[in-house]
């Protein structure tokens, strides 16, 4: 279906925005 | 327990949900630390890209369907989603300026939250549709059950076996099919026992329907022919002692396999609707 496709799209940009928000704050830590 | 109930929302909201759960405990860590948050304009952007394709693809689908709850619920749901991205895009300007805007990041986590919550509401309202689509199917059995009763006849008989096999029997094989594929979907271990047991019960009695018809109508179709060839007092004897036993448990087994198959089919729309393990448990225990 391509509400599941386009809601999964969202979820991995929203996870590599985190990805890279956490790395970034990790490495600090 | 898990969280999600079908294995399509937990596949694409556990990532993501964990990765919230990182930045939030990260957040908490450093909150007073001061660090710097890096450009985060680009991953942004390719949020909201994605974000506003799926208002897109969610706006194409709510003008397509017949799901009146569904085109009712889904722009709401898609608007919680839009006001998650624009948070996101304003928590990355403000870092961007600051990268050690405390509120920057706290508008980041909440922007993720709701992105996380947004989709999710997304996710049920699409699943609850999916759900009502197969329990039309199921409705659909029910309904030719309910005509069953009214078979008198053989000719009703006949007619109902001809429109039988050409409507109830696909029906029923979609439906198996349907709620076969729900069940293989579902992470409910409990859930997915209950529907695997009531569709094998339906299986089951669906050829038992047919011939417990079949023995019902036969019986009473003797005891007509009784009564028009021979004297009536001697035809109601016959009926009574020697007929009606016969004709009384063929209406006692047909009405119940009749109403097995609905109560299994009652069962089996009132697991697909389930999100928790909670409503199984607590129906059980009623």
């Amino acid at each position: 279906e391509q509400i599941l496709e386009a809601a999964k799209s969202i979820t991995n940009a929203a996870g590599a925005l985190i990805s890279a928000a956490t790395s970034a704050q990790k490495e600090i830590a | 327990m898990p969280v999600f109930h079908t294995k399509t929302i937990e596949s694409i909201l556990e990532p993501v949900a964990q990765q919230v759960s990182r930045l939030v405990i990260l957040h908490e860590e450093s909150a007073d630390d001061g660090d710097l948050m890096p450009d985060l304009s680009k991953p942004v952007q390719i949020v909201k890209s994605a974000v506003d394709n799926l208002v897109n693809v969610g706006h194409e689908t709510c003008s397509t369907s017949t799901d009146d709850l569904l085109r009712n619920e889904m722009p709401q749901v898609l608007v919680r989603v839009n006001q998650a991205s624009a948070l996101l895009i304003d928590a990355a300007q403000m870092l961007k300026y600051e990268p050690c805007s405390i509120k920057g990041r706290q508008m980041l986590i909440e922007g993720a939250r709701y992105i996380l919550q947004g989709i999710s509401a997304l996710l049920l309202t699409f699943d609850e549709s999916e759900v009502r689509k197969i329990g039309i199917v199921c409705q659909h059995v029910l309904n030719h059950l309910a005509h069953v009763e009214k078979i008198e006849t053989i000719e009703q008989l006949v007619d109902f076996v001809k429109v039988s096999v050409k409507n109830l029997t696909p029906i029923l094989t979609r439906m198996s099919k349907e709620v076969d594929l729900r069940t293989t979907e579902l992470t409910h271990v409990i859930h997915r026992q209950l529907l695997t047991r009531s569709l094998e019960q339906v299986k089951t009695l669906t050829p038992l329907l047919i011939s417990s018809i079949n023995v019902y109508v036969t019986s009473k179709h003797t005891g007509d022919n009784i009564f028009d060839s021979i004297h009536f007092y001697l035809a109601l004897y016959i009926i009574i002692i020697v007929g009606g036993h016969c004709i009384v448990e063929s209406i006692e087994n047909r009405d119940y396999v009749i109403n097995k198959m609905s109560d299994e089919l009652g069962e089996i729309i009132r697991i697909l609707q389930l999100t928790t393990i909670d409503d199984v448990l607590l129906n059980e225990f009623d």
